[in-house]
């Protein structure tokens, strides 16, 4: 069956989320699954982390103002030291 | 502003640039204007200069590339990452590279060659990214009109902790980011739009709908890109779900995004005399079909059925609204009229014909 467009749309949003955090916050690629040892999900903590930087409301999710400003267009240099 | 870390900086303040190749989007004498106009942006404001070489190595090496352009930081075709530069030091310490499968160009639509340079070339001299909406070095792209580009104070504070202040006589300083809860907050103008209310300052606006508890600052240009900064006037017809702006002499009037065919118009057209040069403040009365233009110290009252000035105006302000000095700004919600003069603002019913309450100006954004 198709996939439901809004579970399409997540998925799409996670893809943008994950590359814009890897681009531009230092959100390491996870090549090899590693054994989570608890503490804050990376990505959470990289997304509070650009949210911090461009004024939002740090949620932690990829709420809509997040996914909105992950949409401008910018400069390609990191916003935080790689 | 931040630095890149490890401070990298230039260790000389003569420095060279050069185009390596140009964009076939335009003219080759406006991508090189872009950048002259670009660099000048930092030696307008430090003892930077830059001196344009051909046919050998430069300190900035400017160029626009495809994709992976082996520099291990491939562009992502059409939005998205529109540029990328180098921090200072040798090879390719400093280059600028520009997607070429971007839309450049030298005016509002698509990418503004100019600002972008301008912010990449920031890099090329040890700047950050800056966390300052309204910095030059702030992440993510907004289009300004080049002619009227000052850089910001904090991008010119930024570079001068680097590299020492402007040899010329007199310092520049650039424009500040307003914020919502700074007490001295004055406005250039005021309108409600749709059910929000809008404060004009600078090449700013902060957007406020009074359900949402925080204030969004954009740059006009973000919605109105024709719309220049510093506007002076403007009011809301909620009948005709238009907004009628003003600045000098000219009146532009916009419906959404849209800035109607023919504006803008002069004044005069309204029916000012030719003696007046700008409006101060403007507000329309929803229950009359009114509009109230403030001018120093005198107001007039335009019929918006009749498209006319009414007779017997100009008349004093203080003889219809009370001790309110000169006006700022005005907007009318629910009934009440606001005035705005300076970092004050009065709340006039114009039932009672008196003023009923003065606050802070920026009593609005629940600071």
């Amino acid at each position: 069956f198709p996939v439901a467009p809004e579970a399409e749309d997540e998925e799409k949003s996670l893809q943008l989320v994950e590359s814009y955090l890897q681009n531009f916050y230092d959100l390491q690629r996870d090549h090899h699954p590693r054994l989570r040892r608890g503490g804050e999900n990376p990505l959470t903590e990289k997304l509070k982390e650009m949210q911090l930087f461009f004024g939002l409301e740090v949620t932690g999710k990829p709420d809509l103002d997040t996914l909105k400003a992950m949409k401008k267009p910018r400069c390609g240099i990191p916003d935080v030291e790689q | 502003y931040v630095f890149t870390p490890g401070n990298p900086k230039w260790k000389r303040n003569n420095l060279t640039y050069r185009i390596l190749n140009y964009t076939p989007k335009m003219r080759r004498a406006d991508v090189d204007e872009a950048v002259r106009k670009a660099l000048s942006v930092w030696s307008n404001v430090t003892p930077l200069t830059f001196q344009k070489v051909e046919d050998k190595e430069a300190d900035i090496m400017i160029s626009f590339a495809y994709r992976d352009h082996q520099d291990n930081s491939p562009f992502d075709g059409p939005n998205g990452q529109l540029a990328h530069a180098f921090q200072p030091g040798e090879g390719i310490g400093g280059d600028v590279h520009m997607d070429e499968e971007e839309d450049w160009t030298k005016g509002g639509k698509g990418y503004n060659l100019f600002i972008v340079l301008a912010h990449e070339l920031g890099h090329s001299l040890g700047l950050s990214h800056s966390n300052d909406p309204g910095a030059l070095m702030y992440p993510t792209y907004s289009y300004t009109d080049p002619n009227e580009f000052l850089l910001p104070q904090d991008d010119i504070e930024g570079i001068q902790a680097i590299y020492g202040q402007s040899t010329s006589a007199v310092q520049p300083t650039g424009p500040v980011t307003p914020e919502a809860c700074d007490p001295n907050l004055t406005f250039d103008a005021i309108t409600t739009l749709r059910g929000e209310i809008f404060f004009f300052k600078g090449r700013y606006m902060l957007r406020k709908h009074t359900a949402r508890t925080e204030t969004e600052l954009n740059f006009i240009s973000l919605f109105w890109p024709r719309l220049p900064s510093g506007i002076q006037a403007a009011y809301e017809n909620i009948e005709t779900d238009e907004i009628t702006i003003f600045k000098e002499d000219k009146y532009w009037v916009i419906r959404g995004y849209d800035v109607l065919p023919g504006y803008p118009k002069p004044i005069y057209r309204l029916g000012f005399p030719k003696t007046i040069k700008r409006v101060n403040a403007a507000y329309n009365d929803e229950t009359t079909g009114k509009t109230y233009f403030f001018v120093a110290d005198r107001y007039w009252r335009y019929d918006e059925k009749k498209k006319s000035m009414d007779h017997g105006y100009p008349k004093k302000i203080v003889s219809s609204f009370g001790k309110i000095g000169r006006v700022d700004a005005a907007f009318q919600k629910d009934g009440y009229v606001y005035f705005f003069h300076g970092t004050t603002q009065f709340q006039f019913d114009p039932r009672a014909k008196r003023i009923v309450q003065q606050m802070k100006s920026t009593s609005w954004f629940n600071c």
